[in-house]
């Protein structure tokens, strides 16, 4: 699975998210990427991809739940990130990146190893694999 | 941060080998680099939050170091079905396609269905005529298989199992019991 998201300079969000699936899936099988709410989400507050085990982050809705953490909590973004990896994913195992609408990056996971990669406009850009 | 900074996440998955060799590590570190390089491009020539992740989804499908468009991982049957969305934060518009085979990027199909069609998300067959309809570029099966992934399928189907660490080294001598504390077999990356 692979997937990005984006705050442009006007504070505009998005998000977007493409896989295979998994390897000796059943044919018709739908995973969590093509899911509005469990894989992408995007809205004026925040853009949100995830990537993992499928099944666990359809049924936590996890995108969805980073903006609604922030809107209904008041948590910032690494917060609310923080919480659905830790709350909302039960034994389920998985990865998220997620930018808000003032410049903020987060990512989060409880994988072994996460391909993850960011930038932002003062200049910082990472790149990693492991912890 | 603060209000009007840009910013750019990529990802390429979650769920890695830790006996991944350092230059499948390295190739991936690269790939994410230019991908995150482009976007930065992009911004800096104004274009949108929207047109950027579309871009760098693109950028992340044609390779094949991913599982996603070329380098998919595959079905049971030894076919590809893939899938994909988009979601755009200024009026939560949003587009998705699943089961496709034959679109060379399936996340401008997503676009598409949310530009173009009165839905959100369309599915196998329905999907493949939509994209014809639009004119998206379509390849023969074949270009989105790979040895690689044909290896991975029988390493899955030896183990019985449907759910499958991706990202594992192609050598045999890969322990195949424990992947993230959990057996590998109800281990499901994406």
């Amino acid at each position: 699975t692979v997937g990005c998201v984006v705050v442009d300079s006007q504070g505009r969000c998005a998000a977007a998210t493409s896989t295979g699936g998994l390897t000796n899936k059943m044919s018709g099988r739908i995973g969590d990427s093509p899911l509005i709410g469990a894989g992408t989400y995007a809205c004026n507050m925040c853009g949100v991809s995830c990537t993992g085990e499928g099944e666990a982050i359809i049924r936590s809705t996890l995108a969805r739940d980073v903006a609604a953490i922030m809107e209904y909590k008041g948590y910032k973004l690494q917060e609310a990130v923080d919480f659905v990896l830790n709350k909302r994913l039960d034994e389920g195992k998985a990865g998220l990146i997620a930018v808000s609408n003032h410049g903020e990056v987060a990512i989060g996971f409880n994988t072994v190893g996460m391909f993850r990669g960011w930038v932002t406009e003062n200049g910082i850009m990472e790149v990693k694999i492991w912890d | 941060m603060g209000k009007g900074e840009w910013a750019i996440a990529v990802h390429g998955g979650a769920g890695v080998h830790p006996n991944l060799p350092k230059e499948s590590q390295y190739k991936a570190k690269q790939l994410l680099t230019r991908c995150l390089q482009l976007g930065v491009d992009a911004l800096r020539l104004s274009q949108s939050a929207l047109d950027v992740v579309e871009l760098i989804v693109r950028e992340l499908e044609i390779d094949p170091i991913f599982n996603s468009g070329r380098g998919s991982a595959l079905t049971a049957k030894g076919t590809v079905e893939m899938e994909a969305s988009i979601m755009d934060g200024v009026g939560r518009r949003c587009g998705a396609v699943s089961g496709l085979s034959t679109v060379k990027n399936p996340v401008s199909l997503a676009r598409l269905v949310m530009d173009k069609s009165p839905h959100s998300y369309l599915a196998f067959e329905g999907a493949e005529e939509f994209a014809k309809q639009q004119g998206a570029e379509t390849m023969d099966n074949s270009f989105f298989i790979t040895e690689e992934n044909l290896h991975m399928l029988n390493l899955a189907k030896q183990q019985n199992s449907i759910v499958f660490d991706y990202r594992i080294p192609s050598t045999n001598n890969v322990s195949m019991e424990k992947m993230n504390g959990l057996p590998m077999k109800i281990y499901a990356p994406e």
